[in-house]
Order: structure tokens, then C-alpha cells, then sequence
């Protein structure tokens, strides 16, 4: 499901995309 | 701002003069949230700064199943935290 998009009942739209590499913190 | 777990960033420049910003939100620590988040994605979406709030924007995730019920307040407040800071940086700037 990456690189969805989701729309709301209420209009909003929702894109999910792959979280940067560099954006993912250390375990 | 409190480090809920869940980040959220400006999905684009702000110029500061439009309404309506573009938003950027991932969850950073998984451990942080009640429940099990549906996706391990950056979720952006768009949010005008004087007609809505972050808690419509969390009540909406967790109606499109991103996000458990029980983890609005938490999704909310991480929104307002950044859109707070959005909106003081444009006070300064103005």
C-alpha cells in the first residue's frame, strides 16, 4: 500500500509514500 | 515539543503566505502508539492553517485506517506541535 493515495469521505486526500531512508531513526 | 513517536514535517517550502500547507507525517517510534499503525509509509496531506485543525486531520486517519482509535489524541497533538511551530515561525517572519 505505498505510494497509495486514500481519499477521507470528508475531501482529503492522504498520499503515502516510502519514508526517506535518511528519516528512519537507528533501532 | 513533546517526542511522541510520531513526526511531522513540512511536506514543501512554506512561503508563508498561502493557508493552506502541505504536511508530511510518519511514525518514527511504533512503540510510542496504542495501537498497530496500518502502514509504515509517510502519510502527506494538505491542511489550511485558519479553516481546520489537527485533530480533524487525526480523526480522518484513524477513519481511513491509519491509525488506531486509540491513538488520535496522540496523532493530533504531534499535527498541532508542528503546525504551532509553522504558525509562530510565519509570526516572526511577518
Amino acid at each position: 500500500s505505498l505510494n497509495a493515495q486514500v481519499v477521507h469521505s470528508a475531501g482529503r486526500r492522504f498520499i503515502v509514500s516510502p519514508v526517506p531512508e535518511s528519516r528512519l531513526r537507528e533501532p | 515539543a513533546e517526542d511522541t513517536g510520531v513526526r511531522v514535517e513540512l511536506a514543501e517550502e512554506d512561503n508563508g503566505r498561502k493557508s493552506t500547507i502541505a504536511l508530511r507525517l510518519w511514525v518514527e517510534d511504533p512503540k510510542k502508539l496504542k495501537g498497530k499503525p496500518k502502514d509504515n509509509g509517510a502519510i502527506e496531506f494538505t491542511f489550511d492553517l485558519e479553516k481546520e485543525t489537527p485533530e480533524d486531520v487525526a480523526q480522518e486517519m484513524v477513519e481511513s485506517g491509519f491509525f488506531h482509535e486509540s491513538d488520535v489524541k496522540i496523532v493530533g497533538k504531534s499535527i498541532r506541535d508542528r503546525v504551532a511551530l509553522i504558525q509562530w515561525r510565519r509570526s516572526r517572519i511577518r
